[in-house]
């Protein structure tokens, strides 16, 4: 069935891309490769403009008060938060491991900054994610060409400046093609 | 074409304005 667009309310203020709103759980007691993850994430809704991004946002459990398990994603409308999607096949991520009690904070810095057109890299965004696990917090944000370095130096430098991280909080890239072979 | 630019404060500020509720 074809989705019906999304658009601005009347007198909101719109973005310059609609997104949507996912969520994942690994279902605790079954090992993940027996689930298809396709089928673990589950679609929470799409907006158009600031308006409806904080009807949701101010609905949605914070990622840290989240157990087990669990991943938000935030991508553009019709982008998969999957490696098989064509929009991020030849891209890759920036990976932030945040110890407990940060995630919170960075993910709202890190989705306000990604809404608000802060990274400056043209059509490059797919998405962003953060990633609830038992001893740390991951969050990431992902664009379409890995091989791009002057993009991904570009998001780099952005998410330091907006997620204020301590100065020894190591920063990874990773291709996606490399997330494939090595999990 | 043109971008649609908003920093973190603009969008904080639109948080609790009437037709988000």
């Amino acid at each position: 069935a074809k989705k019906k667009m999304v658009v601005p309310g009347p007198g909101e203020h719109p973005l310059q891309y609609n997104y949507t709103f996912w969520y994942s759980r690994r279902t605790p007691g079954r090992p993940a490769s027996t689930q298809s993850y396709e089928q673990n994430i589950k679609q929470i809704g799409g907006f158009a403009s600031v308006e409806q991004f904080w009807r949701f946002y101010s609905h949605m459990i914070r990622p840290g008060d989240l157990t087990g398990h669990s991943d938000f994603h935030l991508f553009k409308e019709g982008i998969k938060p999957m490696w098989e999607d064509d929009a991020n096949k030849m891209g890759g991520k920036w990976i932030i491991r945040l110890r407990k009690g940060l995630a919170s904070r960075c993910w709202e810095n890190l989705i306000l900054a990604m809404l608000g057109e802060q990274f400056m890299v043209g059509e490059e965004i797919c998405g962003a994610v953060v990633s609830v696990r038992f001893q740390e917090d991951i969050i990431s944000i992902w664009n379409k060409t890995a091989s791009d370095q002057a993009t991904s130096g570009r998001i780099r430098d952005t998410l330091r400046r907006v997620l204020n991280l301590p100065p020894n909080t190591i920063m990874e890239y990773k291709t996606h093609t490399d997330s494939i072979k090595r999990p | 074409g043109t971008r649609i630019i908003y920093d973190r404060k603009f969008l904080l500020d639109r948080r609790n304005s009437p037709i988000a509720q």
